[in-house]
């Protein structure tokens, strides 16, 4: 993990890097790196083994177990382009199939080019239900209609898929705050979970992605995709010390099964390694 | 104009005649951090301020300039200089998309496919991307927006074979440019990434332009630097740089790995694609 064991001035360079490098944000490494500093320690392994300590130690402070209470419970997936929302879907449709739940998938992105087919795809492989419109259709006419067939027919959950949006573009955002309202006109505290997906690659962006959406809605929790590769996605630690969201799950792949559940000492690991 | 870091690293600088080693230090320390605060590789990033520091203790203070605007001036000029000379343009023949998932490989090839369509070129287009459910729908979809020749292999499972035929249509009828799609791959992928120097093999592509999403962290070099060693990539494209992404990969494959940064992918609608402005490129960086 660290190449020097000598813990002089160069030591405390090449940290800063090593906690740069995991994504945490330049503020974070910096301040960590004082930290360690300040502490005194004999040796790298020292370090090493209070850095996991930390990390372990922040991202408890923010654990949330995903529970679906409310029948039907309604989960939004809101998150920016490209980050993973429509094949998560996909792969938690699967996992609450299995458990023997009557599952109804929404498709709300009615502006990407063949979104809604792709999102139907995955419904089927997932044994889940679905109900989409033509691409131009408005995403609260569709919600409106699934939400209508979830609540009529008996369903256990439903799971909304939107449209990619940048968190910089205030209309989408708001457009997003429409859809929450419409869920709350057939449940008056709207959806159970509101999850942002957001991509293990992207770095320090996500920080920001996750500010402005969880001021524009109430994200209760993150899944955290694409850590089968080699992105660390060290931006939750600094998402949960200054947001306190929860990461639930996190996608280990693009087939069906590739959703885990969030484990802090597993991920922690996994980071040092 | 001048915002955060950099503010305060010309700040401290004002009211000096000459720029004295001391003061230097800490301005650079502040462009340091804003670069690694635009995810530039840390590597980069050292090698980067080394230089600086020697141009900077060299130079004289520029005349109508004080002390921290005159460092500032050398580091946006040495910035510029480094990212600049990327013609926006495509050798003809067959252009191969490649890039982790979800960049925007698919969207990015119908905005080439509007701009050389624009420009007066003949252009067809196709999907060897057999993996993602409805790929081949979209990118047929985005052609139909277009308006340009969507060569349609759906139902087939090889996507070295549908390259084979996709180039030899393409032959037939004459076009100028075929954009080949390729699924979205994880560098570390060998048995993908295996396939991928296959379809290189196949195709003998003009170009091969490698799609970063401009948000990536600090796996963006190295996982370039696998897709260039294993490919050889002849350009890049940065897509979502509409968002607030500094985009500090540009310094990063310019400095470290010399790839040209041929477009900018500004939004999602098929007329959202720019060339690459070396000069703004600089000024997002730098913050
Ligand atoms: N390796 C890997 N790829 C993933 C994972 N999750 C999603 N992907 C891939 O990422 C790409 C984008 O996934 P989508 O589900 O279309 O993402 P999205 O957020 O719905 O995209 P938009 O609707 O366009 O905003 C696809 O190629 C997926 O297969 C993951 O956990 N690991
Ligand atoms: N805001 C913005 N969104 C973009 C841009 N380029 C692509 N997108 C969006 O990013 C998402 C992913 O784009 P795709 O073209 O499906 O990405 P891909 O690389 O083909 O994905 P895979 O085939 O799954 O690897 C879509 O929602 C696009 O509309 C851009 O420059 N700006
Ligand atoms: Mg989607
Ligand atoms: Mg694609």
């Amino acid at each position: 993990f660290f190449k020097r064991s000598k813990l002089g001035e160069e030591f405390y360079e090449e940290l800063e890097e090593i906690l740069i490098k995991l994504d945490i944000g330049v503020d974070t490494a910096i301040s960590l790196t004082e930290e360690v500093r300040e502490k005194n320690f004999k040796s790298a392994e020292e370090v090493k083994e209070y850095l996991k300590g930390r990390f372990k130690e922040i991202l408890s402070s923010c654990k949330g177990k995903f529970r679906l209470t409310r029948k039907p419970s309604v989960v939004l997936f809101v998150g920016i382009n490209g980050s993973g929302k429509t094949t998560t879907i996909g792969k938690l449709a699967y996992k609450l199939t299995k458990e023997g739940k009557k599952v109804l998938i929404v498709a709300c992105d009615t502006f990407r080019a063949a979104a809604t087919e792709q999102l139907n795809e995955w419904a089927n492989r997932a044994n889940a239900d679905f109900v989409g419109d033509k691409e131009g259709t408005d995403p609260g006419a569709v919600l409106y209609k699934g939400l209508k067939k979830a609540f009529e027919e008996n369903y256990d959950t439903v799971l909304v898929d939107t449209a990619g949006r940048l968190h910089t573009k205030e209309h989408l955002l708001r457009e997003m705050q429409k859809l929450v309202k419409i869920v709350k006109k057939f449940d008056e505290k709207g959806p159970e979970e509101i999850l942002l997906v957001l991509d293990a690659t992207i770095g320090q962006n996500s920080i920001k992605q996750a500010k402005l959406f969880s001021s524009a809605v109430d994200v209760s929790g993150i899944v955290l995709t694409k850590l089968d590769g080699t992105a660390k996605g060290g931006a939750i630690v600094a998402i949960c010390k200054t947001l306190k969201i929860p990461v639930k799950f996190i996608g280990i792949g693009e087939s069906i099964e590739d959703l885990e559940p969030f484990d802090v000492e597993k991920f922690v690991n996994a980071m040092f390694e | 104009l001048l915002t955060g870091r950099i503010k305060n690293a010309v700040d401290k600088l004002t009211g000096a005649k000459r720029l004295s080693e001391k003061q230097v230090n800490k301005a650079l320390r502040e462009i340091r951090l804003a670069l690694l605060e635009a995810d530039v590789d840390p590597a980069v990033v050292k090698s980067f301020i080394k230089r600086l520091r020697e141009k900077t203790l060299k130079a004289e203070v520029i005349k109508g300039l004080n002390p921290g605007e005159t460092v500032l001036k050398i580091v946006y000029d040495e910035l510029t200089d480094i990212l600049g000379k990327n013609p926006p343009e495509l050798k003809k023949g067959v252009v191969l998309l490649v890039g982790l998932q979800g960049t925007g490989k698919t969207t990015t090839i119908g905005k080439l496919a509007n701009w050389l369509k624009k420009k007066g070129h003949s252009v067809a287009v196709s999907s060897t991307d057999i993996r993602r459910p409805a790929a081949m729908l979209q990118l047929k979809k985005l052609a139909q927006s277009v308006g340009v020749k969507y060569y349609d292999f759906e139902g087939y499972n090889d996507p070295i074979q549908i390259a084979r035929e996709a180039v030899k249509k393409a032959n037939e009828e004459g076009v100028e440019y075929l954009l080949l799609d390729t699924a979205g791959r994880l560098h570390i992928d060998e048995e993908l990434m295996e396939e991928l120097k296959k379809l290189k093999q196949e195709v003998n592509p003009s170009e091969v332009i490698y799609v970063a999403d401009a948000m990536q962290g600090q796996e963006a070099l190295p996982i370039l630097k696998e897709f260039h060693e294993k490919l050889g990539l002849t350009g890049v494209v940065l897509t979502k740089m509409d968002g607030d992404a500094r985009g500090g990969l540009a310094l990063s494959v310019k400095e470290a790995v010399g790839v040209p940064i041929k477009f900018v992918g500004v939004g999602e609608k098929l007329e959202d694609l720019e060339p690459f402005y070396p000069d703004r490129m600089a000024q997002r960086i730098l913050g």
